[in-house]
């Protein structure tokens, strides 16, 4: 579904270079949960923006569905990430000006979605993640694992095939913590969708099917499970 | 040195009252190591705001070394702030226009300290925590873990008695974890100073002298080493 070949990237600053990546091969399938762990400033956030098509490596192929990216116009590459893909930022990026049933319900206006829809889907997806009674509170008047728990319940309001969790867990004890990742895994298994999941918890990294480990831009490690 | 008394903190969201904390007291030595935790939502970050003067409670009392801080005028609680409390933010809160060792800078600016030590001080700090070779680098330039930690080393600038760190390693390998929460250890063994943390981690639990649990806003348990 997802495959990333020999992905290289350079960010110049001033005089020197950052390597955040230094030629990562990935291949990730329908269905899989995929962990990916390493110490902080190996790259994972890097990585992620680049499977979600939300950055372009300096050097190497990125194909989504068998369809590479470098081929696709921005109007394609908009649709794969507004429909196929749900992205959890590390850090939130949530609309200050929105409630957090505005936030959820923020990526089903650019897929058209009538509005009677969306505000109900949103309702229960916040209703699914613990936060119903939270719905009409803004960013601000939320605590730090109630805004990581928004974003997670963004990422998934149209539904999409991959999910891209970025550190989803960081700021929650490990009961909220257990409830997003049961969530994730049954999107896995009953629906078929693809995880991957930075995470440096390895009580998450118990749920995945494969679990990559970055270090230095490089893929150091990667471990299956069965 | 930190005397909380029948703290309570509400609230009011349109027609609905959100009872944050509900009545807490807490006693806090100097020279302690505390670790605050709870379910997400329970009220840490709320606590960690009144105890560190950036906010009000609704009722009760605070007394920070033996001065309640109701009587003292705004002028006071800023000194008290910028030079006793050194805060770590749960979204860090680095500004975005500034690298990260002027970041780290910051608040010395503000107690008058000359330029060429502030810019050498913050280098030093930076250096301690293992970013020494990012301190060019701005908010944006730096992975989630690395801005945690200039907040960490911001936090220090002025060695403030007091350190509140809510969530420090929320985004951290368990390696950076340990790295920061030896430094945290080592002020509070060498230097006497007092710090406070709100973390889901039990690992970073384990450093500390003495654990409080939250829950809807009530301490329900108190559990101290030795
Ligand atoms: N400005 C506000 N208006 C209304 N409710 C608020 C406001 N700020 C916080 N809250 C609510 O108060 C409660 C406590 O928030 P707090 O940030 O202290 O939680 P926390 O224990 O730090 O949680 P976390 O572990 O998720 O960071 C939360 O349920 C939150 O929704
Ligand atoms: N725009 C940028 N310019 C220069 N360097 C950058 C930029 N963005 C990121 N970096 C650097 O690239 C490296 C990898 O960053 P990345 O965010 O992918 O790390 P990470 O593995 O997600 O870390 P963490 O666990 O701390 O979130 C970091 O060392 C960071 O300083
Ligand atoms: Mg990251
Ligand atoms: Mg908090």
């Amino acid at each position: 579904l997802v495959k990333l070949r020999n992905i290289t990237k350079e960010y110049q600053l001033g005089k020197t270079v950052v390597h955040a990546l230094r030629g990562v091969d990935l291949a990730i399938d329908a269905g899989e949960i995929v962990a990916i762990m390493g110490p902080s400033g190996s790259g994972k956030s890097t990585l992620m923006h680049i499977i979600g098509c939300l950055d372009m490596p300096s050097v190497g192929e990125v194909e989504i569905e068998n369809m590479p990216t470098d081929s696709l116009r921005e109007r394609q590459l908009a649709t794969i990430r507004g429909r196929k893909i749900g992205f959890v930022f590390q850090t939130f990026n949530l609309v200050a000006s929105l409630t957090a049933q505005g936030n959820v319900a923020l990526p089903m206006i650019f897929q058209k979605i009538k509005r009677t829809q969306r505000t109900q889907r949103a309702a229960e997806l916040l209703e699914k993640i613990g936060l119903g009674d939270r719905k009409n509170h803004h960013p601000n008047e939320l605590s730090g694992g109630e805004r990581q728990r928004v974003s997670i319940a963004r990422a998934m309001a149209n539904d999409p095939d991959i999910i891209l969790a970025d550190e989803p867990t960081g700021n929650l004890d490990s009961e909220s913590g257990a409830t997003v990742m049961r969530t994730l895994r049954r999107l896995s298994d009953e629906e078929g969708k693809t995880v991957i999941v930075v995470t440096h918890n390895p009580e998450v990294a118990a749920y995945a099917d494969r679990v990559i480990t970055l270090r230095d831009g490089k893929i150091i490690k990667e471990e299956r499970r069965d």
